[in-house]
């Protein structure tokens, strides 16, 4: 554990939050991509069916826990509690189209050929383009809340701590390095490279997020 | 080893 990686976990942690607080106190989960929402599911489910079997450490086990359990919750909210105030009609990105590739990917690309080796790369490709229906969402409407953009800000320099992790690892593990998850990886942050052009330079001057028409 | 998967990231 390094302080990018705990920072980077900690900024995974307050999207969550951030998220859920949007969700409670707007009683709305508008603007929020309920297919994004479900990719995250699938990630993290497929990724953490390890809890079954192998231990990393206890901070490993109940963020793993925690991951699972919000991202379930908040598909509850979208689809029960605050179900009327969820527009399917604006969330239209086809979720096939990134299912297919990396299913594709995830049988070529592993360590290892076997189920939960195949289903660890498959979640890592998956959460690299799972923010894309989200993105597309704030595309088309060219618009959001400004609690929304946090959630994505927060979300967005979780990945990008990752990176400065993996250097940091490369450098005092010597030379250990995961080139699936770091090539992914690269790809994830690059999606969020125009969202955060427009936060840095419009929310966070206090203004609201617009795209330019 | 580089390529081992050791998965202990989130």
């Amino acid at each position: 554990m390094n302080l990018f990686r705990l920072l980077g976990d900690l900024s995974h942690l307050a999207s969550i939050f951030i998220l859920l607080h949007k969700i409670q106190t707007t009683r709305s989960c508008r603007g929020i991509s309920f297919k994004t929402q479900a990719l995250y599911v699938t990630v993290f489910v497929a990724r953490y069916l390890d809890l079954f079997y192998r231990y990393v450490s206890l901070y490993n086990s109940v963020m793993k826990l925690f991951f699972i359990a919000s991202s379930v919750y908040i598909l509850y909210l979208m689809k029960y509690k605050y179900r009327p105030t969820n527009d399917p009609s604006i969330d239209t990105f086809r979720i096939e189209y990134l299912l297919g590739p990396c299913v594709l990917l995830s049988l070529i690309f592993n360590y290892k050929f076997s189920v939960t080796e195949v289903l660890w790369s498959f979640s890592i490709f998956l959460e690299s383009v799972a923010i894309l229906p989200q993105l597309f969402m704030l595309q088309r409407t060219g618009e959001a809340e400004t609690i929304t953009t946090h959630y994505l800000a927060a979300l967005g320099v979780y990945r990008a701590l990752y990176i400065p992790n993996w250097i940091y690892r490369y450098i005092t593990e010597d030379g250990v390095v995961d080139p699936i998850a770091v090539t992914a990886g690269l790809v994830q942050t690059g999606l969020y490279i125009d969202f955060f052009y427009v936060y840095f330079t419009k929310v966070l001057q206090g203004q609201k997020f617009e795209l330019p028409a | 080893n580089a390529t081992e998967a050791q998965h202990d990231e989130l």
